[in-house]
């Protein structure tokens, strides 16, 4: 554990947070992607299967639980809570064409031909891609309210003090996971655009981010 | 590479 990798621990529990105090606040999941929520609840789902066969840590086992649990309680308020505001006919992103390359990708390179091994490289691909519903939603509504912005911010932050995890694991370590290190870097590169924007709008006082 | 089965991060 290093400074980096706990604070982008904390500013993904910190998006997450975010995003469901605000469904729940407003009582409307308005402008959220349904399909990009149900991706992260099926990422983390993939992942934390480990809960069951290797202990690491307190932390880590309390953190897989929280995220596993947040994702669901999320996915709950959008699709049954407060489906009456859920925008599906802008949540208009074909899941297959991210979901079929992911599934693909994960029996082509993984570092065991094992369930749990193949699972868990597949929720790690499909992080890198599961955003893509929601900032197409943005792009195809022209806009975000600042709150959103503020829980992709967050969690674009998380990716990048991840990698910065990453230099400091192998400077300190030798640790050098290659899989989750290429697809990390690839999902943050999808960040930049949105943290141009949100630096030149958002932060300079305008309540909505509207696309240029 | 060094592979890595064991998976400590998030």
């Amino acid at each position: 554990m290093n400074v980096f990798r706990l604070a982008g621990d904390v500013s993904h529990l910190v998006a997450i947070i975010i995003l469901l105090l605000k469904i729940w606040r407003s009582r409307s999941c308005a402008g959220i992607s349904g399909k990009s929520q149900l991706l992260f609840a099926l990422v983390f789902t993939t992942r934390y299967l480990d809960l069951f066969t290797v202990y690491i840590s307190a932390y880590n086992t309390i953190m897989k639980v929280v995220f596993l649990a947040l994702s669901y309680a999320t996915v709950y308020l959008i699709y049954m809570r407060f489906r009456n505001t859920y925008d599906s006919e802008n949540d208009s992103f074909r899941v297959e064409f991210l979901l079929v390359p992911v599934i693909g990708l994960s029996f082509l390179e993984h570092y065991a031909f094992t369930p749990m091994e193949v699972l868990w490289t597949f929720s790690i691909f499909l992080e890198a891609v599961a955003i893509m519903p929601q900032l197409f939603m943005i792009t195809k509504t022209g806009e975000a309210e600042s709150i959103t912005t503020h829980y992709l911010f967050f969690l674009g932050l998380y990716r990048a003090l991840y990698i910065a995890n990453w230099v400091w694991r192998y400077h300190t370590e030798g640790f050098f996971d290659q899989i989750a290190v290429v697809s990390g870097v690839v999902q943050t590169i999808f960040y930049c655009d949105f943290f141009y924007l949100y630096v030149t709008k958002v932060v300079q006082g305008r309540s909505k981010m509207s696309l240029p | 590479w060094k592979h890595h089965v064991l998976h400590d991060e998030l």
